[in-house]
């Protein structure tokens, strides 16, 4: 465990625990995209079922079980809590030309043609995309309220410190998980065009950001 | 290490 990895997942956690709270305060999901929180959770139940072959610490099963019951609580809130809220007509990114892509690629590209490991890696690729629908939505609704932006900027770093922790493990212990850096590094990129905007807008303390 | 299929990170 190093600091980048440990600041990665608390800001991987605030994110998640940011999104929870605003929909379920303030009782609405509009301008979330549930289809993203439903591949987040796709995300976590493929990559997390070594929850059931393998202990590697209480550190890890802890994050790895709250981050699955918040994915799935927030999912149940869009879909079924607050559905009289969600946007769907918004919220129309064609999932399954992220799904099937990603699907072919970690049958192709992989560590090991095991069954658990195929899952690792859909869920690597998969969370490289994962936020797509929520960012084509903003494009098309043109704004986000300012707290979905802090959601989006905790998202984004979370992955980016994760590069951090993957040069710093890379000189320290000589670890290179090719997979997953190239991912983070496609997930973090997507998220660039995110960054400038809020860096420029919402922390201008121009609340809401709209789209130029 | 590439390829290792135990996976530590979350």
């Amino acid at each position: 465990m190093n600091i980048f990895r440990l600041l990665g997942d608390m800001c991987h956690l605030v994110a998640i625990i940011i999104l929870f709270l605003k929909i379920w305060r303030s009782k609405s999901c509009a301008g979330i995209s549930g289809k993203s929180q439903v591949l987040f959770a796709l995300v976590f139940t493929t990559r997390y079922l070594d929850l059931f072959t393998s202990f590697i610490s209480v550190y890890n099963t802890v994050m790895k079980v709250v981050f699955l019951v918040l994915a799935y609580a927030t999912v149940y809130l869009i879909y079924l809590r607050f559905r009289s809220t969600y946007n769907s007509e918004s919220d129309s990114f064609r999932v399954e030309f992220l799904l099937v892509p990603v699907a072919g690629l970690s049958f192709l590209e992989n560590y090991a043609f095991a069954p658990l490991e195929i899952l690792w890696t859909f869920s690597i690729y998969l969370e490289s995309v994962a936020i797509l629908p929520q960012l084509f939505m903003i494009t098309k609704t043109g704004e986000a309220e300012s707290i979905t932006t802090h959601y989006l900027f905790f998202l984004g770093l979370y992955r980016a410190l994760y590069l951090a922790n993957w040069v710093w493990r890379y000189h320290t212990e000589g670890f290179f998980d090719q997979i997953a850096v190239v991912s983070g590094v496609v997930q973090t990129i997507f998220y660039c065009d995110f960054f400038y905007l809020y860096f420029t807008k919402v922390l201008r303390g121009s609340g809401k950001m709209t789209l130029p | 290490m590439i390829g290792q299929t135990s996976h530590d990170e979350l």
